[in-house]
């Protein structure tokens, strides 16, 4: 089973 | 000030689309080097990065820094009111609540303007670290665009496997399996039907298809799509804007449990 992972997870905040 | 002018009202059109279904708002960051947006989608799965050079205006004008966050439905409604050909101007004074949009049309008998309020969005601005990636696929933006919304018919999702050979599209659910091979090409006439391939180890990635299928609507900006790939980060669907710029999405690929 697979889920959607979210963009934030690869990105730091500026 | 700030001034930006296109002669052409059809490219600020197209920009619009390739990202009002994604964003409801944005907030287009002004500079003398020119106008950026980066902003997560709703359910910040996906991401818009989009870049407009000041060099590729016909005008441009901006004498302080300026941000201003846009509702894009408003300005949707806004840009619907110019002719494809009209000459479009986006005007706004320093430290302004409002953006002018003016259309002026070719033999400039008519001339509109439509004032619009800004807004304050207060949205996270992501840095994105420079990758290596390990395939970059360039193909005809039509024919991805094809590719996605034929395999969405049939999963909600789509796994993309690039090796040395080509790229393979997949799609499976209860209707049963699709799959699409692209093999790279070599000696087409057009470099815009060109599909190119260049792969340092091969990927597996599997991406939601109703994202790629809003990344989509940047197709009638180019000719050409470049997809970036590696093992577990974001997937970087490119569209080129001719002497203008880019538009770029990033898509969280699905990972299993």
């Amino acid at each position: 089973k697979q889920t959607q992972s979210s963009i934030r997870n690869y990105f730091t905040v500026k | 000030m700030f001034e930006a002018r296109l002669n052409n009202a059809t490219t600020l059109k197209k920009i619009l689309d390739a990202i009002k279904d994604l964003l409801n708002e944005g907030t287009f960051d002004c500079s003398d080097s020119g106008i950026q947006l980066q902003a997560m989608d709703n359910s910040h799965v996906s991401l818009v990065s989009l870049t407009l050079r000041s060099d590729g205006f016909d005008k441009f004008r901006c004498d302080r820094n300026l941000s201003m966050g846009m509702n894009l439905g408003s300005m949707a409604k806004i840009l619907k009111c110019a002719n494809n050909d009209d000459t479009v101007t986006i005007k706004a004074q320093d430290n302004a609540d409002t953006v002018t949009f003016m259309f002026e049309s070719q033999n400039q008998e008519k001339v509109s303007d439509y004032e619009m309020k800004l807004m304050n969005l207060d949205q996270e601005h992501l840095g994105i670290p420079e990758t290596d990636y390990s395939c970059v696929v360039r193909m005809p933006a039509m024919e991805f665009a094809r590719i996605c919304r034929d395999l969405a018919q049939f999963s909600e999702s789509v796994v993309i496997c690039c090796t040395k050979e080509g790229v393979k599209f997949s799609a499976s659910g209860d209707v049963g399996s699709a799959n699409v091979k692209l093999a790279q090409t070599f000696n087409v006439d057009k470099e815009e039907e060109a599909i190119v391939i260049e792969m340092q180890e091969p990927v597996v990635l599997t991406f939601a298809c109703r994202y790629l299928n809003a990344f989509t609507k940047a197709t009638p900006l180019s000719n050409q799509v470049q997809l970036s790939m590696s093992a577990d980060v974001p997937l970087v669907v490119e569209y080129r804007i001719a002497e203008l710029g880019h538009i770029r999405y990033y898509l969280a690929p699905k990972i299993e449990d």
